[in-house]
């Protein structure tokens, strides 16, 4: 009715208190958007400082935060990531949301004492992350 | 009859996989580095304890393994990309057991012979040598103003190693020394004689060493009267330059020609090669795809 259709267009559309950008951020971007974060960690703390000789500290970092629903390119996601988001809001919630993972790695080199006391330098793969996506 | 002879395999693995500890079930199944970082690892994950107790390494040695650390990686431990080699992992051995032969003779500059066994149980058989190297070190950092002219006579005392195909069984080469600034240490490359006996997965090198310098040529006044073996010590370390060929391991050829695309992990891959046909018909439908 015709009452209805006015009292309806007098309700603010948006809050006063809140201003549109901050409005339609919440739509667009997660506010904790899945992203990497440091860690620096020193071998003493894991007590092995008595054998890794180098590096003296070591930050893996690591991948925390929500995926956005539409990943698309930004994440380098395969398109299954949208598919997956799909399946969890409109069919069946039991299937997790896409997760927030690392992508890329970089190498470490380590300078360790064996047991038998031989000193051993070693180029190891993927031990820092360097990217994050959304799978 | 088939279907017994199969149950009774699967029921001895079984029982195998139930004696073994569960964290060594995780080690990487190429036999990759049993004693390095990645056992550690798990086995901070499964019982919580770090790496066994060690024995302490001479100082000189991890003097020189943390000078090679810097020229090889950044402060944070990134290796740098500005090397030229394929090594992925550089072995130091100090001898396990070594005694003198026989005196010296200080006239003519020779050492006195030494007698050297290495143990190199932490070579695994996915490490490929490069390189090797003996260490000398000096007992204080000596500089010779000329060039020192040494001969180095080394014989590999293995009885078995003469059945060895190839194996040099003894091996004398002049190595011209430039001593020109400040030195610690003096390399000597015995990579022929080591190469045979490190890819038969030998565990335990057994050699002597006799070295001679020329004494003339030493310029140096402390040097005249204190010849070459009051400076070098007489027992040096074994280096080994190695390969890693293991998947843990950083390959840095690698990285550099194949960059991996974040959507293809290495199964997909091994997929499409597991049936070529497939990666054919990718193939087909891609070029088809341009010429459309």
């Amino acid at each position: 009715s015709q009452e209805a259709v006015s009292s309806e267009l007098k309700k603010p559309l948006v809050p006063a208190s809140l201003n549109l950008s901050e409005y339609f951020k919440q739509f667009l971007f997660p506010q904790n958007e899945c992203e990497l974060h440091d860690f620096r960690l020193s071998f003493s703390q894991l007590k092995w400082d008595n054998w890794i000789v180098a590096p003296q500290r070591y930050n893996p970092r690591y991948c925390k935060g929500d995926c956005p629903r539409a990943v698309g390119h930004r994440y380098g996601s395969p398109v299954h990531t949208m598919v997956q988001n799909i399946i969890h809001e409109k069919l069946d919630s039991s299937v997790p949301r896409p997760s927030c993972v690392p992508a890329k790695y970089s190498p470490l080199s380590v300078l360790t004492i064996e047991s038998d006391g031989s000193i051993t330098y070693k180029e190891y793969e993927d031990m820092i992350a360097t990217k994050c996506t959304c799978r | 009859s088939q279907a017994s002879r199969e149950a009774a395999q699967i029921a001895a693995s079984a029982e195998l996989e139930s004696e073994a500890e569960p964290w060594s079930l995780l080690q990487p199944l190429n036999g990759g580095n049993r004693s390095g970082l990645l056992a550690a690892l798990f086995k901070v994950l499964y019982d919580g304890q770090g790496g066994a107790p060690r024995l302490q390494p001479d100082s000189r040695a991890l003097g020189y393994m943390k000078r090679l650390y810097k020229a090889y990686a950044t402060k944070e431990g990134i290796p740098k990309s500005n090397r030229g080699h394929l090594y992925n992992t550089v072995r130091l051995f100090t001898p396990c057991a070594q005694h003198k032969q026989a005196p010296g003779d200080q006239v003519a500059g020779t050492l006195p012979s030494v007698d050297l066994l290495f143990n190199l149980d932490c070579v695994t058989a996915v490490e490929h040598l490069l390189k090797s190297v003996l260490l000398y070190t000096f007992n204080n950092s000596v500089s010779f103003p000329s060039a020192v002219k040494c001969v180095c006579n080394l014989v590999i005392k293995e009885p078995e190693s003469k059945t060895l195909p190839g194996t040099p069984y003894s091996f004398t080469f002049n190595s011209q020394f430039e001593f020109r600034k400040k030195y610690k240490w003096i390399e000597m490359d015995v990579t022929p004689l080591l190469q045979p006996l490190v890819a038969s997965n030998k565990k335990s090198i057994h050699m002597s060493v006799n070295l001679t310098c020329g004494k003339d040529q030493l310029q140096h006044p402390s040097a005249q009267d204190s010849p070459l073996n009051t400076t070098l010590l007489l027992f040096p370390s074994l280096l080994l330059y190695l390969n890693d060929t293991s998947a843990q391991a950083y390959h840095r050829w690698h990285s550099l020609h194949y960059k991996r695309r974040p959507s293809q992990g290495p199964d997909q891959k091994r997929d499409l090669s597991a049936c070529p046909e497939g990666e054919g018909a990718a193939e087909g439908i891609r070029s088809s795809r341009h010429r459309r």
